[in-house]
């Protein structure tokens, strides 16, 4: 929910991972209104014909949207339009679940569906969270971060009753490791004190590699093979495969 | 818009350094579910009994809702209940100009009032900017803030014709700058070239005392006076107070 944090960061190079490294048939679905991962694999977002809210919408069927990033990788990708229908998709009846009926009609091609939300709990995010098993939380070590995980937590609370749908945590990330700092360490240290079972044991360095990626629309990984950013994230990667 | 460009760090340095450099009576108002503004000034957002939300709910007056933190600084603060607004107050007639309407019963107390919004371009953004003059538009020097940037050039298209508001922007400040790394000098040269005469000279430094001065609930020049983070948002305030 926090903006920020790495959650486009995380959600492109993982689907990237789980298809590249474990040959894993990954579909990425941006709900995000600033498209960001669907621009991060290089989707000219400025000039879709067919995105997430034809879906939405219902103009269209999620299958016509994809975009074949490569053999393992499909995106469902957004742009700024998607922001001009969230008040009328919010005053639709069954709202929250427009996106699960949609996954619905494909979730048999994938071994996993990763959904890149925006920093917010308007109805993309509920629509993603609805339509989700679990959820992954990237968490920036710094005391507005930390804050933000809080908030979150009662949003899952509230969307857990509220909405009667069981959501697991598959983990809690930290990202933007900075191990020069004072506050990293110790926000990283109060993270693990507090979530320890749930925590990952991979921790997201902060590394310009990681921030100059998308502007060659590539993972981190094949812009810096051998860096620390692209070795955390093919660890997070095998974390994931193995929960 | 993008999350975690500098949006809340700057707003409540900034609306600090107005107060205590220039002695102007400043008024933040925090209108992000997240409460960070709120927060970095030590505000215990868990345990409010009046926050923005009872006002864009017409159930009290601006006035009773403002915390004095110091003389020459008030702040309107928000949490997370004001999410669950959302939806509500998208749906009530004049929805846009709450805020503005609010403000104007109190505008004549304040030298300066900032507004800090969430990241996207909701209801609340809207109801800041509807009743706004001036906005001021931090931008992350990476491919993913510069892109951000663009998103945000439409949004206020949008709201310049559809809802016929004349918005100047007082300035684009590059934010988070690294002088070790390729992408901050590309990017801050690519935004100097597009907006030669609208950039502040300023440029906020990646720096960790800015990122630990919310955790003492204090503005990043008492936490760290002789340093860069520091120096850069006080070279700030007089760039602002001089526009
Ligand atoms: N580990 C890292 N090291 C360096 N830069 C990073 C790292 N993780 C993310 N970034 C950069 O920080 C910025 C924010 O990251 P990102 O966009 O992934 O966050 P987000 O949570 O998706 O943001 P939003 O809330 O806007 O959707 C981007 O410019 C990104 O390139
Ligand atoms: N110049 C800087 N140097 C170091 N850290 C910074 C700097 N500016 C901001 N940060 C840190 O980056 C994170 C994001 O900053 P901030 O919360 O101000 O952004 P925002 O745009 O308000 O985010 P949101 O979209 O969530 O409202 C925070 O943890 C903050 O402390
Ligand atoms: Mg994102
Ligand atoms: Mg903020």
């Amino acid at each position: 929910m926090k903006g920020g944090v790495g959650k486009t960061t995380t959600a492109y190079n993982l689907a990237a991972g789980l298809a590249d490294f474990c040959h894993q048939k990954v579909l990425l679905v941006d709900i995000d209104p600033q498209g960001n991962s669907s621009a991060s694999f290089g989707i000219p977002i400025w000039d879709l014909e067919l995105q997430i809210r034809d879906v939405l919408l219902r103009k269209a069927s999620i299958q016509d949207t994809v975009i074949s990033i490569r053999d393992n990788i499909d995106v469902v990708p957004s742009n700024i339009i998607l922001a001009e229908d969230e008040i009328p998709i919010s005053g639709l009846p069954g709202r929250e679940l427009l996106l699960r009926k949609a996954i619905a009609s494909i979730e048999d091609k994938y071994d996993y569906i990763l959904i890149d939300c925006p920093p917010n709990i308007g109805v993309f995010s509920i629509n993603a969270l609805m339509a989700s098993q679990e959820v992954l939380i990237p968490v920036d070590l710094s005391f507005l971060g930390l804050l933000g995980l809080r908030s979150i937590e009662k949003a899952l609370d509230l969307i857990r009753t509220a909405l009667d749908h069981p959501l697991k945590i598959t983990g809690v990330l930290a990202t933007r490791y900075d191990g020069r700092t004072n506050v990293s360490k110790e926000v990283l240290q109060s993270l693990k004190d507090t979530f320890s079972d749930k925590m990952f044991s991979t921790v997201i360095p902060e590394n310009v590699k990681i921030k100059e990626a998308p502007s060659f629309s590539i993972p981190v990984y094949q812009h810096d093979e051998k860096g620390v950013g692209a070795k955390a994230y093919s660890s997070l990667v095998q974390e994931v495969i193995c929960r």
